[in-house]
């Protein structure tokens, strides 16, 4: 997947 | 995880523990914007609706409890609590929630990476964290005396949001193909919105001054 899809940021 | 983004986000936690100490110990909210405090309610609630679905570590799953925690307790104080709800500044506090809402909600739904519920609101949460602040800017340039707490609060979220702009441009170089353009311009602006602040915190910390910006 496409980075921007993860949300490992808070 | 590198150094700036855990800096950073040591940083927003800081700044929550000092406005809970301004709260809950001195019971005070003199200062301190509810319309800000609603609004980063709204973002976390809306942000972090995949809590339980999508898990990243456990650090993000308890920072996320944390920060949702903190940000509704926050909001009760002031709303609620006999003494606390006193001391806010009702009357200077006056900027209108859905002028930034509405705006973020009709961006988020043209621009955002997939059309699906969850998608969209966690498009808004970036979009409305990202001006969210501006009520607690407008009281500040409004009030006549920033207590220290009040003034760190607001320089600890702005150099939260700092490092992690930090933070992206390490991954930018480290990490092959990460890209995420509506978190980076939405950061971006946010950081922006910081830098009269933190031109005026800078000035009067140098000059042993208690902190006042031009109104």
């Amino acid at each position: 997947p496409k980075k921007e899809e993860l949300k490992d940021e808070l | 995880m590198n150094i700036f983004r855990l800096c950073g986000d040591m940083t927003h936690l800081l700044s929550v523990v000092v406005l809970l100490l301004k709260i809950h110990t001195i019971k005070s909210c003199a200062g301190i914007s509810l319309k800000t405090q609603e609004l980063y309610a709204l973002v976390f609630a809306t942000r972090y609706l995949d809590i339980f679905t999508h898990h990243v570590s456990l650090y993000n799953t308890v920072m996320k409890i944390i920060f949702l925690g903190t940000s509704f307790t926050i909001v009760w104080y002031m709303r609620h609590h006999k003494v606390v709800r006193q001391t806010y500044d009702k009357e200077q506090d006056t900027f209108k929630h859905y002028m930034l809402i509405i705006p973020c909600f009709a961006l988020a739904l043209l621009i955002k990476t997939k059309f699906t519920p969850l998608e969209v609101l966690w498009t808004f949460s970036i979009y409305l964290e990202a001006v969210a602040i501006f009520p607690q800017l407008v009281l500040l340039q409004r009030t006549k005396n920033i207590d220290n707490l009040t003034g760190n609060y607001v320089f600890l979220l702005g150099a939260y949001r700092g490092l992690y702009l930090l933070n992206w441009i390490v991954r930018y170089f480290t990490e092959k193909g990460y890209r995420q353009w509506i978190t980076w311009i939405s950061g971006i602006v946010q950081t922006a919105l910081y830098a009269d602040f933190f031109y005026y915190y800078i000035k009067c910390w140098r000059n042993n001054e208690k902190l006042h910006l031009p109104s």
